[in-house]
């Protein structure tokens, strides 16, 4: 059955932030997400993929205004973890494809790619979950990729 | 406000498959996904975390009875990206706090982190949206996480 997709937003007022090379061991995310909600940072995106020789990144997407705030926390949380390293990019929107069903078709998210794909646009970062597909590009490309996955999916 | 959780729940028949090391390049995913498609492989999380040195990797799982075929794809796309490698881990489950207002608060997902680093459970992946917050942990992980997930949001 064809999963219905129901809009397509974007939100170009996002940061991403990355904590690279953490140790993939218990008790690492617990320390950072304690210390960002101590603050009450707002995180929409939360992404992590597995590890490599024992060390993986973790990328939060947060509020722009938020930015500069959640970026010192990591630093500081860095500290306690020894030997990671903080990045902070700015020149991020989110994009997602709303609607029910999204997962178990690898068709959605393959029209979703080739929408982008074929206007040159990159795929920075990717999350799903049962009601969505986002992805996260370049500002300049944020227009554009809402443009396109309209079309594919809307009309 | 405080998002209300709704539930927890855990699907232990599914399989990681990986794709390391692809150029983060317009055009990856696509191609990667539209083979996916053609042989009807159900995808449920699909994560990407930003690039290094123009590479990054791309995370599925897939239902275990689809591991193999969809293990067999990546390898044959693999051929035409160059230079990536292909890794299947058969010994996760996918676990997840599902409810509305999900994102935007650093503290439910320190909640969810700090739960399981108590009970000294590994976080493999992890991949959020406006309902829920998943991990991948190991299949021996699946029920006590369940369990002190449960505890922690719903009593
Ligand atoms: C990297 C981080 O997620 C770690 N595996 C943890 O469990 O906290
Ligand atoms: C890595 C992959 O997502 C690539 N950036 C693409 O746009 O297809």
């Amino acid at each position: 059955e064809s999963p219905a997709v129901r809009g397509v937003s974007r939100d170009s007022k996002q940061s991403k932030l990355t904590i690279s090379a953490v140790p993939d061991r218990p008790g690492i995310a617990a320390a950072l997400f304690g210390r960002l909600a101590e603050k009450s940072i707002m995180v929409d995106m939360i992404v992590q993929n597995v590890s490599d020789n024992g060390l993986t990144d973790i990328s939060i997407t947060v509020n722009s205004d938020m930015a500069q705030q959640a970026e010192q926390i990591m630093v500081e949380s860095n500290e306690s973890f020894g030997g990671a390293t903080i990045s902070r990019d700015d020149d991020i929107a989110k994009v997602s494809v709303v609607g029910v069903g999204m997962k178990s078709q690898a068709g959605v998210a393959a029209r979703v790619f080739s929408a982008l794909a074929r206007s040159r646009i990159n795929i920075m970062m990717i999350s799903t979950s049962e009601i969505s597909i986002s992805v996260v590009v370049r500002q300049a490309d944020s227009e554009n990729s809402v443009r396109v996955l309209h079309k594919e999916f809307i009309g």
